[in-house]
C-alpha cells in the first residue's frame, strides 16, 4: 500500500508571466505577500 | 467559504496528476503541504481564463454528489467562487471515495489562463481546512488505503522528472544518510520549532531565541522574516533585490537551520537561483502578524536538499539529507 505520484518540474507562473511581459504589471497591481497564505486576514 | 490565495503559488514548479469522478477526469495539481483543501476548475467556469484548463464536469461522473456549500478562491487578480461536492478522487492508483472538493465556477482574473496547474491538493492538517472539508490524506487514512499514516516527498533540483510524492511509505533509497525526526509544534501546517539561531557562515543571523518554521511544498523559496532577510542579504553580499554575482557562489557559506538539536545546512548551490546568467538568492521576505512571532517557511529550496517524511501517525517531520 505504497503509492507514488510522479511530479514533473515545469515553468512557474512567474516565469510564464515574465516571458509574456505580464509579470511587472501583475506584481504592480497585486503586491505579493507570502504571509497571506498562512494569515489570510492579515 | 473556503479561501485559497493563489498568488502564493507564483513560483511553484512541481506538479502531478490526479483524476476525479467515474470515469476519471484528469487534472494537474500542485501537491501543497501548506494548505488542506482540494479544488479544481469546473465546467461552470466558462470564462476565457478557465478555457486553458481541464474542468470538472459533474454530469459526466456517476459518483458525484453535489452540495449547496460555497467556496471562494482568491487570486491575485480577483476571486473565483464555486461549490463543494463529493466524488471519487484517484491519486497514484489510490481511489479515495466520497472525497469533498471545490468546484470552481465563476471567472477569476485573466492571468489564471497562464497558470501551469489546474488546481491544488492540500496535504496539511484538517484543522486549517476551509469549510471543514476533510483533506484527501485524512480520507486515505480513514479508508485504510495507506499502510502507514505518512507520506514523503522528493524534489529533484535539475531534472524535469524524478520528483515524487509517496503515499503510505518511505523510499529507503532516499534515506541512506539517516532520518532525523522533528516533532510538530502545531498540528495545523507542518510546523516545527527551530530551537537555535539560524546561522550563515557560523554567524547567528536570526531566530536567536527560537522560532517557528513551516515545511511547505507549496512555497518555492525560503521565506524569512523581514528583519532576518536584510541580515542575510548583507552577510551574503547581495543587493537589496537579492541579486548576487554568480562568480561568488563557490565562496558563499551554508545557511544552517537547527531543528530538534540537529543542524540542517542548505548550501549555496541550493539557495542561489541561476537564470539567464543572473543569480539571485532564494530568499523572500514574509511579513507576519506580530503575535505570530518569528516565522520561517522552508519551501522547495530547502526540500530539494532533504527527503521529507510527513508523518501524520506520529505528528512529526522526518528529514534525510540527500547529498
Amino acid at each position: 500500500a505504497v503509492h507514488r505520484v510522479p511530479l514533473r518540474k515545469g515553468k512557474s507562473l512567474r516565469q510564464i508571466l515574465k516571458e509574456r511581459g505580464l509579470l511587472e504589471s501583475y506584481l504592480q497591481q497585486h503586491p505579493y505577500n507570502p504571509a497571506a497564505k498562512y494569515f489570510p486576514s492579515f | 467559504a473556503s479561501t485559497e490565495y493563489l498568488q502564493n503559488y507564483l513560483d511553484n514548479e512541481y506538479y502531478g496528476s490526479i483524476s476525479i469522478g467515474t470515469p476519471g477526469q484528469q487534472f494537474t495539481v500542485l501537491f501543497d503541504t501548506g494548505s488542506s483543501n482540494l479544488w479544481v476548475p469546473s465546467v461552470y467556469c466558462s470564462s476565457p481564463a478557465c478555457s486553458n484548463h481541464d474542468r470538472f464536469n459533474p454530469s459526466e461522473s456517476s459518483t458525484f454528489t453535489g452540495t449547496n456549500d460555497s467556496l471562494e478562491i482568491t487570486y491575485g487578480t480577483g476571486s473565483m467562487t464555486g461549490v463543494l461536492g463529493y466524488d471519487t478522487v484517484t491519486v497514484a492508483g489510490l481511489q479515495v471515495v466520497n472525497q469533498i472538493f471545490g468546484l470552481a465556477e465563476t471567472e477569476p482574473g485573466d492571468f489564471f489562463y497562464y497558470c501551469p496547474f489546474d488546481g491544488i491538493l492540500g496535504l496539511a492538517y484538517p484543522s486549517i481546512s476551509s469549510s471543514g472539508a476533510t483533506p484527501v490524506f485524512d480520507n486515505m487514512m480513514s479508508q485504510n488505503l495507506v499502510s502507514q499514516d505518512l507520506f514523503s516527498v522528493y524534489l529533484s533540483g535539475d531534472e524535469q522528472s524524478g520528483s515524487f510524492v509517496l503515499f503510505g511509505g518511505i523510499d529507503s533509497s532516499y534515506t541512506t544518510n539517516g532520518i532525523t525526526w522533528i516533532p510538530l509544534s502545531a498540528e495545523t501546517y507542518w510546523e516545527i520549532t527551530m530551537d537555535r539561531y539560524v546561522s550563515v557562515g557560523g554567524q547567528a543571523v536570526a531566530c536567536t531565541s527560537g522560532c517557528q518554521a513551516i515545511v511547505d511544498t507549496g512555497t518555492s523559496l525560503l521565506a524569512v522574516p523581514n528583519s532576518a532577510l536584510s541580515n542575510i542579504l548583507s552577510y551574503l553580499g547581495a543587493n537589496s533585490n537579492g541579486e548576487i554575482s554568480c562568480q561568488a557562489i563557490n565562496s558563499l557559506p551554508d545557511v544552517v537551520f537547527y531543528l530538534n538539536g540537529n543542524a540542517f545546512p542548505v548550501p549555496p548551490s541550493a539557495y542561489v537561483i541561476q537564470s539567464n546568467g543572473y543569480c539571485t538568492l532564494g530568499f523572500e521576505a514574509i511579513d507576519v502578524p506580530t503575535e505570530a512571532g518569528e516565522l520561517w517557511i522552508l519551501g522547495d529550496v530547502f526540500i530539494r536538499e532533504y527527503y521529507v517524511i510527513f508523518d501524520r501517525g506520529n505528528n512529526r517531520v522526518g528529514l534525510s539529507p540527500l547529498a
